[in-house]
């Protein structure tokens, strides 16, 4: 049992093992927007397999997330297309220029919908933002899923002038008690 | 997750669910069949949000056996799930409803709670804090029970209503959406007292599954005087739309219903027919201030102030009494009725034919019964219910009555010095004008499963 003391159960103590791993570096935030899809992830049809490709043996196969992840690890020099990078003007905060233009344009997108400001610079906003409690399906639909089906992503086009226009009258809405 | 293949009629855009044991031994065919099947299931899991992804309108839902939280009792999770589906239900088509007896594969949305590795699910949770819950494009919804999840209203912690009514909107296939007031914003915002689906999302479930329609059996203003601390006498209405057994109060200023509704008749209208009514008549003049609903050949009159209906009338007739004798020469059953302040007639509709009561000589006006194409005739040609009318309406809000037949209604051009004759001078008496839809007048009026209909 959780342990607790009060009737409201609202100082109830959570095991630190039970804890998130917290977004505190770049790399975590690299993590945090690859999973949510800020980060287009490998388009598989572009990766050329020869015969032998020097992927670790057998031995070291220890289950399919490791074994991706090793993958995912080693496809960084693999080009990655472009997310749309709407700058719009904000002056930038000069982020590393070391740093992969993806993970930087990944951190504005992220930056622009969370209604942070858009510095594409790993800062305490983008940091406090990203430890949010949050759900865990993918933000954005990466490209690649999107031209898979272009009938899905047209339905989305379609619905999103409607999401991000006002109702056609103002319309107060009052909290009243169900 | 080895589900077991669910039919894909029920499903568009679903593709067919894979199984481990095909797994290669060759190891380059092994590379090639793994990712080819990492990217079926990221085709499984690569959604199409933006779209509906149901094409059936009733919907069984169940919270799995081995997935309850450790936190709030069964009853509370399950408590909180069925209000978390009849949020959807009341601002859209769809219906749910529980079952906890039909196979697994039968159940379209399947909920549950878990930590880390879940469930059979292959996306851990990650312990307390950031990601709280998460939704599978099949119906499959996930909660982290290492999250301090609570019931509305007590305490601190996340709202396990806010995130259900948030993950149950991705199984019906609506995307995050960054929009304040949004209950699909992917963050969490703490509950702030009663949070309800606004109109936006409203229109966005609407923009996949349709909006809400349907007949009505009768709508009506329900008149009530008040006496306010100073004494003076005030007059409030409220504004109802009843469909058999249920009803709406409907809130003209916010253009929706009531939170909660609909509800059961017997819920809120004590001795009127459970299954509902054929129409609601309130009779309000210098002499009068009655409401009379009736249903078949009989009708009730209703005390206002018990909230009752009433046993006997004041010449000691027994309710319900008989329409014929109430009401010489209007036939029974009846479509509708209204009544209109105008000239004090109540106006019975039924088949093509309408039948002008006169309160006061207590018996049908000269002249009718006459066709409602002669009574309420068509402004544009052609465009009139021609008879079995569902409901008639005095609406005080937009002080015009309004006749209803399946999901469309005509608006009765206003007589004497009103907009409607000052633009159409030659608009002929109680003209109906064109129709409209129900829908774009009276807004998200649906309804919900019979099994979520508080009794």
């Amino acid at each position: 049992e959780k342990v607790f003391h009060s009737r409201d159960h609202s100082d109830l103590q959570i095991p630190s093992s039970h804890q998130a791993e917290l977004i505190t570096d770049k790399e975590t935030a690299e993590l945090f927007l690859s999973r949510y899809g800020f980060i287009r992830p490998v388009n598989w049809d572009e990766v050329q397999f020869e015969e032998t490709t020097g992927i670790s043996n057998d031995e070291d196969f220890t289950g399919e997330e490791d074994f991706l992840s090793g993958i995912q690890e080693g496809d960084s020099s693999l080009s990655r297309a472009e997310t749309d990078d709407e700058d719009d003007g904000e002056d930038e905060d000069s982020p590393n220029p070391t740093e992969s233009q993806a993970f930087i344009s990944a951190l504005r997108e992220f930056q622009k919908v969370s209604g942070l400001s858009v510095t594409g610079v790993f800062d305490d906003a983008t940091k406090v933002a990203m430890n949010k409690p949050r759900c865990g399906v993918p933000d954005k639909e990466t490209e690649m899923d999107a031209t898979d089906d272009a009938h899905d992503s047209t339905n989305l086009q379609a619905l999103l002038p409607l999401l991000l226009t006002d109702p056609p009258e103002p319309s107060p809405t009052t909290a009243t008690d169900r | 997750p080895i589900r077991p293949p669910t039919t894909a009629t029920d499903r568009p855009h679903q593709s067919p669910s894979t199984t481990a044991t095909d797994r290669p031994h060759q190891h380059q065919s092994r590379l090639v069949s793994l990712l080819s099947k990492r990217r079926q299931k990221r085709h499984v899991r690569r959604h199409a949000w933006g779209n509906m992804a149901f094409s059936k309108m009733v919907l069984k839902w169940r919270l799995i056996g081995e997935g309850y939280s450790s936190q709030l009792t069964i009853q509370d999770q399950r408590h909180i799930i069925r209000l978390a589906f009849r949020m959807w239900s009341e601002v859209s088509p769809l219906e749910f409803v529980e079952d906890t007896l039909s196979p697994l594969e039968d159940v379209d949305i399947r909920l549950g709670f878990g930590t880390g590795r879940h469930l059979g699910c292959n996306q851990k949770f990650d312990g307390t804090g950031r990601e709280f819950a998460h939704a599978w494009f099949l119906g499959d919804i996930h909660f982290d029970d290492d999250e301090h999840f609570t019931a509305p209203n007590t305490g601190s912690g996340i709202s396990l209503l806010k995130v259900a009514v948030h993950e149950i909107g991705h199984v019906l296939g609506l995307p995050h959406i960054y929009r304040t007031g949004s209950i699909m914003q992917p963050s969490y915002l703490p509950q702030e007292s009663g949070f309800e689906i606004n109109w936006m999302d409203r229109k966005a479930i609407q923009h996949l599954y349709g909006g809400c329609k349907g007949q009505f059996n009768t709508v009506f203003d329900w008149i009530r005087k008040e006496r306010t601390q100073y004494g003076e006498v005030v007059i409030r209405f409220n504004t109802y739309f009843m469909r058999d057994g249920w009803y709406w109060l409907y809130e003209n200023r916010t253009n929706r219903t009531r939170y909660g509704d609909p509800v059961a008749l017997q819920v809120g209208w004590h001795g009127i027919p459970t299954d509902g009514v054929d129409a609601c008549v309130h009779v309000w003049n210098r002499n009068t201030d009655a409401v009379y609903f009736f249903k078949g050949t009989q009708y009730w009159e209703y005390d206002d102030g018990k909230d009752q209906v009433l046993t006997v009338d004041p010449e000691g007739h027994r309710y319900p009494r008989l329409i014929s004798e109430g009401f010489p020469g209007v036939p029974s059953p009846i479509d509708t009725a209204f009544y209109d302040r105008r000239d004090s007639y109540i106006y019975f509709f039924k088949g093509t034919n309408v039948y002008a009561f006169d309160v006061t000589a207590n018996s049908l006006a000269p002249g009718f019964p006459r066709k409602i194409t002669a009574v309420f005739p068509a402004v544009v040609p052609g465009d009139h219910p021609g008879g079995n009318i569902d409901a008639s309406y005095f609406s005080y809000t937009h002080n015009a009555v309004f006749l209803f037949k399946d999901a469309q209604f005509w608006r009765v051009a206003a007589a004497g010095r009103s907009r409607d004759r000052w633009r159409r001078p030659s608009l002929p008496h109680n003209g109906l004008m064109p129709h409209r839809e129900v829908g774009e007048q009276w807004f998200d009026i649906c309804n919900v499963h019979p099994s979520a209909l508080k009794v």
